[in-house]
């Protein structure tokens, strides 16, 4: 089964 | 001040079009090298990035950074109220309540003006790394929207696995699977935005969810060409560029295997 990935667990906050 | 001139005042609304299913407020970045934005939707499964280059305006002046924060289905209504030929200059002050838009009919018999007021947004800005993609395929940006809407009549996630050999579309659902190739064919006879290309360092896979990919195909008439960027385990990028001015681009999170 998979998730959907959120983008602040691959780019980081500015 | 703020203050820049568009000739093809149609290419902002295919801007807007390009965008409006995925954010419905956004903070347009007018700085002295172009306009920006960068906004999330909802869930954060998604990144747009604009950007319309100084360079492209016909007349372009901004003395300092001014964050513009807009709500994007006003923004609609209102940039729908210019002619597709129409020249569209935007105004605003450094710390503006309101934006201004001033349409001219292209033989100068029409002059319109409207003012929308602007919103303060707390949105994050996230840092994308400037990196080298493992695998970029660059294929015509109608066939990507068709394969697209394709596999999502079929399943709601799409693993797109690049080699050498090509770009392989894979899908399951209730009914059934679906798998669509694309192959790279360089020396063909077409022309270079009918061509599709592969470039790789090593293959890459992952899963990506249709209903955002199938929203970014939405600013297909930007471009006859839309490039995918690819590294394992990283969000996709899917860029449109618009000629002598910049880019959109989409950043998408990949499924995450549990």
């Amino acid at each position: 089964k998979s998730q959907q990935g959120r983008l602040e667990s691959f780019f980081g906050a500015v | 001040m703020f203050e820049a001139r568009l000739l093809q005042g149609g290419l902002l609304k295919k801007v807007l079009d390009s965008i409006k299913d995925i954010i419905t407020e956004g903070n347009f970045d007018c700085s002295p090298n172009g306009l920006s934005l960068q906004a999330m939707d909802s869930s954060h499964v998604s990144l747009i990035d604009i950007l319309l280059e100084s360079e492209g305006f016909e007349h372009y002046r901004c003395d300092r950074n001014i964050p513009m924060g807009l709500n994007i289905t006003n923004l609609v209504k209102m940039i729908k109220c210019a002619g597709s030929e129409d020249i569209v200059t935007i105004k605003c002050e450094d710390k503006p309540d309101n934006v201004t838009f001033l349409f001219e009919s292209k033989d100068n018999d029409k002059i319109s003006d409207f003012e929308m007021k602007t919103m303060t947004i707390d949105d994050e800005h996230l840092l994308v790394p400037d990196q080298t993609y493992t695998a970029v395929v660059k294929m015509p940006s109608a066939e990507f929207q068709r394969l697209c809407r394709d596999m999502a009549a079929i399943g709601d996630t799409v693993n797109i696995s690049v080699t050498k050999e090509g770009v392989r579309f894979s899908t399951t659902g209730d009914m059934g699977t679906a798998n669509i190739t694309v192959r790279p064919n360089p020396s063909g006879d077409q022309k270079e935005e009918e061509r599709t290309e592969v470039q790789i360092t090593e293959p890459v896979s992952a899963g990506f969810a249709l209903r955002y990919l199938n929203s970014f195909t939405k600013a297909t008439p930007l471009s006859p060409t839309v490039t995918l960027g690819m590294v394992p385990n990283l969000p996709i990028v899917v860029e449109y560029k618009i000629a002598d001015m910049g880019h959109v681009r989409y950043y998408l999170a990949p499924k995450i295997e549990d």
